[in-house]
């Protein structure tokens, strides 16, 4: 789950645009 | 007044931020449903996932945003996260919700185990936005600049994020001009907030440290 990830790892998903994962 | 490109970069700015906004559903949760201490952790730390995913939606959108170095977008999104969080946070704070909600979710907060040193400035935040009474331009404006910061660690071109915060101040200067006349500290005083969540990004990570442990 997303609340696993770290805050760069957030960040770095939403920048890419990959939400859904 | 604000010339045409401001009223132009205003628009677009309070547009991007009532769009990204954290889902509905996730916050309906938040105030129906009854948890237990683990469950009501998993979902603030849910919700503070959501929070950041948003952030970066409405700061994709900040005009010369996507222009930045990417690293240099990473370092300004991880210096001002949990600085926009707080200040959207202050908002829910300050609206009219219906009768009762604010307890609920105040309530949940003191009882997610979060040290009680922490959750009184965090309450204190909300209550001194509360009195400024901000508009949703100022919370708008005033999150981008958060955001804009150009002394975030780890940033490589201060400069670039400079010639992109300067706009944005002068937009929320003159915007506080036009909106309070007879109060001309507003616009400082909204700038003095900005300190103030400073103080409180500087003790997140204690934060989150003492909240773990318990």
């Amino acid at each position: 789950p997303a609340s696993n990830l770290g805050l760069e790892d957030i960040i770095r998903k939403a920048l890419m645009g990959n939400l859904e994962e | 007044e604000l010339s045409q490109e401001q009223q132009a970069i205003l628009s677009f700015i309070v547009e991007a931020y009532q769009k990204h906004r954290i889902p509905q559903d996730m916050a309906k949760k938040l105030l129906q449903e009854h948890f237990n201490a683990d469950e009501n952790f998993l979902l603030l730390t849910e919700m503070a996932t959501s929070h950041v995913q948003v952030l970066v939606e409405f700061t994709k959108n900040i005009p010369g945003f996507s222009a930045l170095d990417h690293e240099d977008q990473i370092a300004l999104l991880k210096g001002s996260a949990v600085e926009a969080m707080f200040l959207r946070s202050a908002q829910v704070f300050t609206r009219k919700l219906p009768h009762g909600h604010t307890e609920v979710l105040e309530d949940r907060i003191r009882k997610s185990g979060i040290s009680e040193a922490f959750i009184t400035p965090m309450f204190n935040f909300y209550k001194s936005i509360g009195e400024l009474q901000m508009m949703q331009e100022e919370h708008a404006l005033l999150t981008a600049i958060t955001i804009l910061s150009p002394d975030r660690p780890y940033l490589k071109d201060q400069q670039a994020v400079e010639r992109l915060q300067e706009p944005m101040l002068e937009v929320l200067r003159r915007f506080c001009a036009m909106q309070h006349p007879l109060e001309p500290q507003h616009f400082a005083r909204l700038l003095g907030r900005l300190t103030e969540l400073r103080t409180l990004n500087h003790h997140h990570a204690e934060m989150l440290t003492s909240w773990r442990m318990s």
